[in-house]
């Protein structure tokens, strides 16, 4: 249900913001 | 930008420093990281920061190659984490601003200062507040970059209902006490805000010990 998400919540599955990809580069 | 170097104190061990190098003692003292860590991050730092210009500073474009595996695609997101750890506002990541803006991910950061950065994140355009078109952009641009599909009512119905929730006063906008408040009745809104990588940087970096002078 799509409503239930909290939009901070769903901004931060962004992997701009996934910031461990640095550490696997 | 040019290659500019500076000598370390210590020129018999140490190799020379790229521009905007800090000593990982005083970095030590100013986040959460130990001296040993600072030195591991380095590590990191130099080679995020010669993959493609090779003046040991981090570009937008080397921050987009170390999170895509490209360094042409732009994101909302990644350019606004790199304009904030751009602390001096000059185009480039220097060491001191890689470190200190790292601090804040740490998992054993303060979740205030955790909640002032993101709050900056938000603030597209740095009003001081974060506001509902600004969250709609935000929502718009990660299904853009994303596999999700929702249509425009079902993001509206999102975005209406998370505000409605933060904004207590009803003015339509995010003030750094509501967003506060928010975040602590919702700490998942700031999951992406803690790198369990930080806790273990030594043992992800364990070629600096070969390098390190210090015990901590």
């Amino acid at each position: 249900e799509p409503v239930a998400l909290n939009a901070f919540e769903l901004i931060s599955m962004s992997a701009g913001l996934n910031l461990g990809n640095l550490f696997d580069s | 930008m040019g290659c500019a170097w500076s000598s370390s104190s210590s020129p018999s061990r140490r190799q020379r420093r790229a521009q905007g190098y800090e000593e990982p003692a005083v970095l030590a003292a100013e986040t959460s990281f130990t001296v040993s860590e600072v030195e591991a991050l380095y590590e990191l730092y130099n080679k995020l920061s010669y993959s493609i210009f090779k003046d040991g500073l981090i570009h937008k474009e080397e921050f987009r190659l170390a999170l895509f595996r490209t360094s042409e695609r732009a994101n909302l997101f990644a350019d606004r984490v790199f304009h904030l750890f751009d602390l001096k506002r000059n185009g480039v990541i220097e060491f001191g601003e890689f470190v200190r803006s790292l601090s804040i991910f740490h998992p054993k950061a303060l979740v205030s200062d955790k909640a002032a950065f993101a709050f900056k994140l938000y603030d597209l355009r740095g009003t001081g507040y974060i506001e509902k078109e600004e969250l709609r952009e935000m929502v718009v641009a990660l299904l853009d970059e994303s596999d999700l599909c929702l249509s425009d009512s079902a993001v509206d119905e999102i975005v209406d209902n998370t505000f409605s929730q933060a904004d207590t006063n009803g003015d339509g906008r995010l003030d750094p006490r509501e967003w506060e408040e928010f975040v602590k009745k919702n700490p998942t809104s700031l999951r992406n805000m803690s790198l369990p990588y930080l806790q273990d940087i030594t043992t992800t970096f364990p070629s600096f010990a070969t390098h390190s002078e210090v015990n901590d």
